[in-house]
């Protein structure tokens, strides 16, 4: 069996100033992960390896580089799933949080639970030692330009992250 | 958002998926990444996906779970990514996209948005892409 690893960022609009970082931070993302396969490592840490690495990647829309809520917080969710067992972990609107996708690895691992949630999700990040980051650290100039040209009434998010068609 | 799927040299499958979510959400909004079947789905006896898109019209339709249907009734990694997305279009007007595995090392990056950055490693070779029809290939 050969190892295979697939990574993806955002489908939507990628404006042309960032569109080479953002194939430059899937390749990169891809071929760690692709070294834990070679190496004999799990799918499971394979795809954890990928997706954090886009998470501390500020040209993606997750960890750092989230794209902000309309009171200019971040909150983010993530999921891991193992096609042996289908075990599951995930977190929704959790903050304050650098690798979300680790956090939802916990929950896998450290509970019986499929999904925890916002102060809940801080709550366990706290007891399995994870380290709490400022806010401010997750939020890019980048994010803030976007939520402020987004803030008045006759604005469309969605037409603005995804694009008008495809 | 941003996610991967994986094949070992033991055959297993895993996905992870993680979001930002939508630009000025409502707070408290949750969108598709955190729930089975929607953000992602991985099952040994048929494949692994993680998707990416309108996270509302993901949920409608569990787009994860959907391409894994179609994978069980006998379609490819990139016919069930194709057909899956192509039905949340029809159904509910969403865009998005995927990435796929199966168990057997066959894989898929498709999507109907006009964007979306993959890039796959197998056998030594690199391969990316960003706009619809682009596959490039490098020696990694």
């Amino acid at each position: 069996m050969l190892p295979l690893v697939v990574v993806h960022g955002g489908a939507g609009h990628v404006p042309k100033e960032r569109s080479e970082n953002s194939a430059m931070g899937v390749c990169s993302a891809t071929q760690a992960a692709y070294r834990i396969l070679q190496d004999g490592g799990s799918s499971m840490d394979a795809v954890v390896e990928a997706v954090t690495r886009l998470e501390n990647n500020p040209f993606f829309n997750a960890g750092c580089g989230s794209v902000l809520n309309v009171k200019g917080d971040v909150e983010m969710d993530a999921i891991v799933m193992d096609g042996r067992t289908l075990a599951s972990g995930a977190v929704s609107a959790v903050r304050n949080i650098a690798n979300p996708v680790q956090l939802a690895r916990l929950v896998m691992d450290k509970t019986s639970h499929a999904c925890l949630t916002a102060e809940g999700a801080s709550q366990f990040a706290r007891s399995m030692g994870v380290v709490e980051v400022p806010q401010e650290s997750l939020i890019t100039e980048y994010a803030r330009m976007r939520w402020r040209n987004n803030l008045e009434p006759s604005a469309n998010p969605v037409e603005c992250q995804m694009g008008k068609m495809g | 958002t941003v996610g991967a799927v994986a094949v070992d040299a033991e055959g297993n499958v895993a996905c992870a998926t993680s979001t930002g979510g939508m630009l000025n959400k409502m707070e408290g909004r949750v969108g598709d990444t955190p729930c089975i079947g929607s953000g992602g789905y991985a099952d040994n006896l048929s494949g692994a996906v993680s998707t990416t898109g309108y996270g509302e019209d993901i949920m409608k339709v569990t787009l994860a779970r959907l391409v894994l249907f179609h994978m069980e009734q006998g379609q490819s990694a990139e016919a069930a990514s194709d057909v899956s997305l192509a039905y949340m279009k029809s159904r509910v007007g969403g865009l998005g996209g995927v990435v796929t595995v199966d168990p057997r090392g066959n894989w898929a990056a498709c999507f109907s948005s006009r964007q979306m950055s993959w890039a796959a490693a197998q056998g030594g070779t690199l391969h990316h892409g960003l706009y619809a029809g682009e596959h490039f290939t490098q020696n990694i």
